[in-house]
């Protein structure tokens, strides 16, 4: 996170905002809901209090504005820029400013939704500035989250508090916890258990929570985005991946549903069921799957077994589930996350890493021999 | 492998546009060739920053990815202290 440098706040935790005028979008109801809850993910974490007033100037002026506004920083029309504010201060400071030509949504996750969009500003009308990492609701670029579930990252929860302290009034209610705020995950972090591994034409794709890092082989960077920042419709905290080259297509998979994207897109009849792909239906859970370039075959790993599905004949093979230690001899344990890249296996069993080739196991490596720390 | 895709003057001026509003790179006011050279390494250095920012790959240069990221929908707010 950052911090407005030269100590930008508000003086006192008695802020007013007022909302100037409404966009066309939406219900003045759903406007109205979307600013107030934005408010509160700030106000839940730190003691700032906020109430709204009709007339006269409020610390936090909220307007629907295009092009040029009069502040000297004119709007783009649709896309580009969604919205700006000012850092705490009197006058315009603190006052957010909302693009009219973008299309706002109350929930959908098509167009922009207000109340994302709003958090954010809020965050700047409080101190904050933009924040580099991928996950936090300060990063510059928009990506949908679900609204419903939304918790603020920790990462915003560090940068707020840093500026005004923690929230002293919560009630602790043991019949309620409190969610956790999400961290983002760490590709130095050494216990770093990955969700999934795949390759999505010619990358390496390695999902964590509801981010992933993407990264060319041989580099010795790679970049961190949101999983619904690429594929909206994609669910979070996957539980496997693997791409179909042949068909161009990437699948993921969580419980008992597959997702299938072609490139950004997701491909026609998705999501369906594991039981679709031919896996029995006792199968619940599957725990990685990987692609075998050589044989054709698709691997489903449930735990300590795995199952064969032959991408040709798109049927499952018979014979399964085998135990992994038959077909990869020394691999004991779990099977968490699975690829294979210029043809070696890699099986991934918590932070370990197994290299298989020429029916053996090679070495085992750590997470970071393929995800640059 | 394969090539990336030549980058064409409309690209170009939406990147200067997105620098020069969010990364505060100054407007080029002459044409002589000592100012556009400082221009272009102004912007390479301007290019830097976003790219670090963003976890991309830095190299002072306007690439596929880094146009990839200035025209996604994003806060009008920099990133960089004035």
């Amino acid at each position: 996170y950052a911090v407005v440098p030269g100590n930008y706040k508000w003086k006192t935790n008695q802020l007013t905002y007022r909302i100037e005028n409404y966009t066309p979008d939406m219900s003045q109801a759903e406007v109205d809901s979307s600013i107030e809850r934005a408010l509160k993910v700030w106000a839940d974490v730190t003691p700032l209090r906020f109430t709204r007033i009709y007339s006269g100037v409020a610390d936090i002026m909220i307007s629907f504005v295009i092009r040029d506004h009069g502040d000297g920083y004119p709007f783009d029309g649709p896309n580009g820029f969604l919205a700006h504010a000012f850092f705490p201060g009197t006058g315009i400071g603190g006052d957010a400013h909302f693009d009219d030509d973008e299309s706002f949504t109350f929930s959908s996750s098509n167009g922009y939704n207000l109340f994302l969009v709003a958090a954010h500003e809020f965050g700047h009308a409080l101190g904050l500035e933009h924040s580099g990492d991928p996950g936090a609701l300060m990063y510059p670029t928009y990506s949908f989250r679900d609204v419903k579930t939304f918790v603020l990252p920790q990462d915003d929860v560090n940068g707020i508090q840093a500026i005004y302290g923690p929230n002293t009034e919560v009630p602790v209610d043991p019949e309620e916890p409190k969610p956790t705020a999400p961290v983002t995950p760490n590709a130095c972090d050494p216990k770093l258990v990955l969700d999934a591994v795949t390759m999505l034409r010619g990358e390496m794709i390695f999902f964590k929570n509801g981010l992933f890092w993407r990264n060319q082989p041989q580099s010795y960077e790679s970049e961190q985005h949101l999983i619904k920042s690429f594929w909206p419709q994609a669910p979070d905290n996957i539980d496997a991946a693997y791409e179909s080259p042949s068909d161009d297509l990437v699948y993921l998979i969580k419980g008992q549903k597959v997702w299938a994207f072609y490139g950004y897109d997701i491909a026609k009849g998705f999501p369906k069921t594991l039981s679709s792909m031919g896996l029995p239906p006792k199968v619940k859970k599957i725990s990685a799957a990987l692609y075998d370039q050589e044989t054709g075959k698709t691997l489903f790993f449930v735990n300590d077994r795995y199952y064969s599905y032959d991408e040709t004949t798109k049927k499952m093979d018979k014979g399964y589930p085998k135990r992994v230690e038959d077909g990869f001899p020394g691999m004991t344990g779990k099977v968490t996350a699975a690829f294979q890249y210029r043809g070696f296996t890699y099986l991934y069993s918590g932070p370990r890493m197994f290299e298989f080739g020429y029916g053996r196991l090679l070495r085992v490596l750590n997470n970071n021999y393929f995800l640059p720390c | 492998g394969p090539v990336p895709p030549s980058i064409g003057k409309e690209e170009e001026d939406l990147a200067k546009n997105y620098l020069k509003k969010l990364y505060n790179m100054k407007e080029e006011h002459t044409r002589s060739a000592r100012s556009t050279d400082h221009s272009v390494s102004e912007m390479s250095e301007k290019l830097r920053e976003m790219q670090e920012f963003f976890g991309l790959k830095v190299t002072g240069t306007l690439d596929s990815e880094t146009l990839e990221v200035m025209k996604k929908p994003r806060c009008g707010v920099p990133d960089v202290a004035a």
